[in-house]
């Protein structure tokens, strides 16, 4: 464990905590990509497989836990909680996102480390996180504004990404065979596509204007 | 197994 990872893991929950919050304090979910927590919920389902089998560290299966736990309930409050599912638009989150599980699972299939079924939908898990987040980035490009709430979520989404870059920079330096190339570019991958977003989110911070995406 | 193997991370 390195300080990058932590910081990146303490991003991560602190991310889906913040949106737990929101989605539980205030009753409304408006301006959440359901798509966007449906896709989290299957990342985190097919990432954790081995959670029963494998052990790591108490450290790594509490937070296995607490994201499987958090990614679900959320999607359970979006679609059946009385109040919440009321407010979630549902026809402007329309992202095919079912078209974003068949590429990643074609990829999976055919690059991977190891050709096993855990390892396939490990790595399947992979790419769906690079691309979770587009449903979400196309409803905040259609709403064409976002509350803050949402915006942290976001943030913290991508600092978290971001932290685990530095992680794997520092863990390549530090650790001989510490070599996983296809982790590598699906994180890349994903940073990038948020990068567009810090760009508005920092210069509506900077202007202390409320964040306008362009159209 | 061989350690670079383990998935460590979350």
């Amino acid at each position: 464990m390195n300080i990058f990872r932590l910081a990146g893991d303490m991003t991560h929950l602190a991310s889906v905590l913040v949106l737990l919050l929101k989605i539980h304090t205030i009753k409304s979910c408006a301006g959440v990509s359901l798509k966007t927590q449906e896709l989290y919920a299957i990342v985190f389902a097919t990432r954790y497989l081995d959670i029963l089998t494998s052990f790591v560290s108490i450290y790594n299966t509490l937070m296995k836990l607490i994201f499987l736990g958090s990614s679900f309930s959320i999607v359970w409050y979006m679609k059946y909680h009385k109040t919440v599912r009321r407010t979630y638009d549902r026809d402007q989150d329309t992202f095919r996102h079912w078209f974003l599980m068949l590429p990643c699972l074609l990829l999976a299939l055919l690059i991977h480390e190891k050709f096993t079924f855990f390892e396939v939908l490990w790595t399947f898990s992979l790419y769906l996180e690079a691309v979770a987040i587009l449903p979400q980035l196309v409803l905040l490009q259609r709403t064409r504004n976002i509350d803050n709430l949402t915006g942290q979520y976001i943030f913290l989404l991508g600092g978290y990404r971001g932290f685990y870059i530095l992680n794997w920079i520092y863990r390549y330096f530090t650790e001989p065979h510490y070599v996983h190339w296809i982790t590598w570019i699906a994180g890349l991958v994903q940073t990038l596509l948020y990068a567009d977003f810090f760009y508005y989110y920092f210069l509506s911070w900077k202007n202390n204007k409320k964040l306008q995406l362009p159209a | 197994p061989d350690k670079s193997y383990e998935k460590d991370e979350l």
